[in-house]
């Protein structure tokens, strides 16, 4: 689906938010 | 202006002011518009923003108007991110052979509002799910220009991390945290940790755990989490 929008804000903000980084 | 226009103006190679300010509309029109324009702009546009920012990191510091070529290349930075922030735009980028080493040839100490950009869009890279690790991607461009440079491959985050702008000091936690977060090894976890520590990070991280400032908390702790974890497993 080339139409999903918002994919690096959501990636910025588990970045900076640090949940990016919680292990799974 | 529709998205074929703005590939027809940057085809005529503007420069200096007409370019930046091509590029601060272009950069509104990809925030703005459904992904069907930036669809039309697309893959044609992508290496023409791409060519540009190449084209500008070349240019000697000399020429006679390096100042707005500062300004056109965030300007690209800035029009990456929005073109990238769909499905089709992140694909069509990460399929371009010059996209991630582009972006870290902007880690830039001597730009830092530039360079929070840059390390923000490469920690973003590093930690989407992709079949190819994307951080070994990064990784892999930037130690070619650390060696390209002769340089330590982590001297330019360091270096980020030295000046006083603490945005960037946020940005190059980040794009350490997002490194070393999706390093699936633990052998490679340390390994990271003790090149950055052994290179200075350990004293800059002492002196940066003084400010009081929430983002650059944020990253710190997850550091410290990523390294407590990582010394249990050990």
């Amino acid at each position: 689906d080339g139409d999903e929008t918002g994919i690096m804000d959501g990636l910025l903000e588990a970045l900076q938010s640090g949940a990016a980084f919680k292990r799974k | 202006r529709s998205a074929v226009m703005y590939i027809q103006e940057l085809k005529t190679e503007p420069r200096d002011t007409q370019l930046l300010s091509c590029l601060e509309s272009l950069r509104i029109s990809l925030n703005n518009n459904p992904v069907s324009w930036v669809q039309t702009f697309g893959e044609e546009g992508l290496i023409l923003l791409l060519n540009f920012l190449k084209k500008l990191q070349d240019e000697k510091e000399e020429y006679p108007n390096a100042g707005v070529g500062v300004k056109c290349q965030h300007e690209i930075i800035r029009c990456l991110k929005a073109f990238m922030n769909n499905k089709y735009g992140l694909k069509a980028m990460l399929a371009s052979a010059d996209g991630i080493p582009l972006l870290v040839r902007a880690i830039n100490y001597s730009v830092p509002h530039m360079m929070v950009d840059a390390v923000k869009l490469l920690s973003a890279i590093c930690i989407l799910e992709h079949p190819e690790n994307l951080h070994e991607r990064v990784l892999e461009s930037i130690t070619a220009l650390a060696e390209e440079r002769d340089i330590e491959r982590f001297q330019p985050l360091l270096s980020g991390m030295r000046k006083s702008n603490i945005a960037l000091k946020g940005g190059c936690m980040q794009l350490i945290n997002a490194l070393i977060s999706r390093g699936e090894e633990l052998d490679f976890r340390i390994h990271i940790r003790s090149e950055l520590m052994r290179l200075g990070l350990r004293e800059l991280l002492a002196e940066v755990r003084n400010i009081e400032n929430e983002e650059l908390r944020v990253q710190l702790q997850g550091f410290d989490e990523q390294a407590e974890e990582d010394s249990e497993d050990l």
